[in-house]
């Protein structure tokens, strides 16, 4: 929001006549301000501006680039550590089905991701099937089947089945039958103290061996999303991420401490309610977002 | 001895990072930090330790302060005042999506029927797919009627017509349950507002989701500027959440929070204990 970004900060940093300690300090403090804002952990914000100051104040001059333009660098540089520096696609090897599968916190958008990613890869020639393995929510099979027949793809649900397991079983098991290149398969929404659904997590892991295990994270969520990227991780493998809801007003810090905790890569963002409303993750733009 | 600015600004710093920790937004934590500055004026401080036990003491005060609902709404409460008249206790439930709006009506329309009220939804949610379907799923556990129409429908007509359908049943209470929308679009905060208009409830609700950052300010202040409510229903509190979204909501709206999700199961529905989460927050 107004007066609180970083860009902020950059144009006090541009009107300074020269970039001396103080200016470095002042402009790691809004710095430190706007990520906070921006819901990115604590511990994470007070590392990374030291590691700006420390860089900003000791680093030789780069040729070329002023002590004004280094400060941004080093901004940069250390905000795409993680990020990395563009897009990268999901695990896909052609010849074989590929079983991705969409885990993350209740309510965070994996029905709604899954319906999204099955219309992108369909859109890429691929043969995609979504299976609805979840089996607690009120009419979650009816959701995805729905979502599936929008976009045209094969789906597989069992509405009154009881294990979830068994019925992401079945489902990887049928569309690997018919050749399929994508398996979408959606599971239930669990947080880190509900133990036995991370339990159930793990095993359908096992059973059905993901090639990509994909964290759905809320970009509204706050100071509990390193905990919890780092609960879902120690259950499962997590490969990849995708930030939801980033359409609102919410930057999507949450999403750069699930990045730390997981060591997963940000492939995709959400970006509406609507089946086309998925895009390629792009890291520049995303720190961009989140700075200002 | 004397205490240093330098020593009171780490003190006020290591507090607001507390705060921030709690998962209080960041301008909340901010105005809690002058609140307690406030109080602190003028007090005599000895040693360094006098300060932090003073600190805690006026961050506990203030917290406390904010906490507690000024207001006093009960849902049963207001049920059993509404028994026996013509019109239903209409309650409309709105906020961001998949923050637990259709559970949370599931939750309290299961809790009115066990105390003898008669009760239907109103599958106001006409967008997204499969919201029918999960409230009517919800409705056949609870044995709770659901006044439906289809996808694409109009949103306030299903809630007036399932208004109209309470009066003629003599049904007390109606909750209506609306789609998830990002308080950042303007035509679909209108659309609640056009349901609100039209349904004309006793309460509004606002549910929020306790995993919520900063956005958490935004959307109870934006929903209340545009549309309005008079309560708030925190859901997934049950996550380990460090209680800051609720000082966040109730700081910046001044509503009432008057209950809390604790899971998925129908009877995870809890009144809201300021207590625990001033000691959730402080721990
Ligand atoms: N505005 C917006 N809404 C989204 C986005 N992604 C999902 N949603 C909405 O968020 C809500 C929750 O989405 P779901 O797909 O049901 O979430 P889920 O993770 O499957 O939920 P559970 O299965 O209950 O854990 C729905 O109202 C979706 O339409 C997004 O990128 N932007
Ligand atoms: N752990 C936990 N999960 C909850 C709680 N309340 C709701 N949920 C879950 O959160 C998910 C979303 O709940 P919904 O009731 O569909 O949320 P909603 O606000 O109606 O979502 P939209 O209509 O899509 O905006 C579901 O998986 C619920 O079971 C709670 O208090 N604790
Ligand atoms: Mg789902
Ligand atoms: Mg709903």
């Amino acid at each position: 929001s107004l007066g609180q970004g970083i860009s902020n900060a950059f144009r006090k940093l541009l009107r300074r006549p020269t970039v001396d300690e103080k200016a470095v300090e002042e402009f790691v403090k809004d710095l430190q301000r706007a990520l906070l804002i921006a819901d990115v952990n604590v511990d994470l914000v007070l590392a990374l501006s030291e590691r700006v100051k420390k860089r900003a104040l000791e680093e030789k001059l780069p040729l070329g680039l002023t002590r004004r333009e280094h400060v941004i660098k080093v901004l940069f540089d250390e905000l795409t550590v993680f990020l990395g520096e563009s897009y990268q696609p999901l695990r896909y090897i052609s010849g074989r089905s590929n079983v991705y599968m969409l885990v993350g916190i209740q309510g965070s958008g994996k029905t709604t991701t899954g319906g999204k990613l099955a219309r992108y890869l369909k859109k890429r020639g691929l043969k995609v099937g979504l299976v609805c393995a979840d089996t607690y929510r009120p009419g979650a099979s009816d959701q995805l089947k729905q979502l599936s027949e929008r976009v045209e793809v094969s789906f597989y649900g069992e509405p009154d089945a009881k294990d979830a397991v068994k019925v992401a079983e079945r489902g990887v098991k049928k569309f690997k039958g018919e050749g399929y290149d994508v398996i979408l398969v959606d599971t239930a929404g669990r947080h880190k103290e509900e133990k036995g659904l991370l339990k159930e997590m793990k095993e359908i892991t096992g059973k059905i061996k993901p090639d990509e295990i994909i964290l759905v994270l809320d970009g509204t969520i706050g100071q509990q999303a390193f905990n919890q990227a780092k609960a879902f991780n120690e259950a499962t493998d997590i490969g990849s991420i995708i930030v939801t809801k980033l359409d609102g007003a919410a930057k999507g810090g949450g999403a750069l401490s699930s990045v730390v905790a997981t060591g997963a890569k940000i492939k995709y963002i959400g970006t509406g309610e609507k089946l086309d409303e998925l895009e390629t993750f792009d890291p520049p733009g995303f720190v961009g977002r989140l700075l200002d | 001895k004397e205490l240093t600015d330098k020593n009171m600004d780490e003190a006020f710093w290591d507090l607001q990072l507390s705060l921030l920790q709690s998962d209080v937004a960041l301008e909340v934590a901010e105005a809690i930090t002058e609140k307690v500055k406030e109080k602190l004026k003028g007090k005599r401080v000895g040693r360094f330790t006098d300060l932090k036990t003073l600190l805690e003491e006026a961050l506990r005060e203030s917290i406390k302060e904010i906490l507690t609902p000024k207001s006093s709404i009960e849902i049963l409460a207001l049920a059993e005042e509404n028994k026996g008249k013509k019109e239903p206790l209409v309650i409309v439930f709105l906020g961001v999506n998949g923050t637990g709006k259709t559970t949370t009506i599931a939750k309290i329309g299961r809790m009115l029927k066990k105390k003898g009220y008669n009760v239907v939804f109103a599958a106001s949610d006409t967008f997204r797919a499969g919201s029918i379907e999960q409230l009517e799923e919800h409705g056949r556990r609870t044995g709770i009627r659901v006044i439906r129409h289809d996808y694409g429908g109009d949103s306030a007509a299903v809630a007036y017509d399932a208004i109209q359908h309470a009066m003629a049943k003599g049904v007390d209470v109606v909750l209506i349950d609306t789609a998830g929308r990002m308080q950042t679009d303007k035509n679909l905060l209108e659309e609640v507002n056009k349901i609100v208009r039209v349904s004309n409830p006793k309460l509004t609700i606002f549910v929020g989701d306790a995993l919520a950052g900063n956005d958490a300010v935004e959307q109870a202040k934006k929903f209340n500027e545009a549309v309005g409510f008079d309560a708030v229903i925190l859901a997934k509190v049950d996550a380990d959440s460090k209680g800051g979204a609720a000082l966040s909501i109730t700081f910046a709206t001044e509503k009432p929070i008057i209950a809390v999700g604790t899971g998925q199961k129908y009877d995870d529905l809890a009144s809201f204990s300021p207590e625990w989460f001033l000691s959730k927050i402080l721990d």
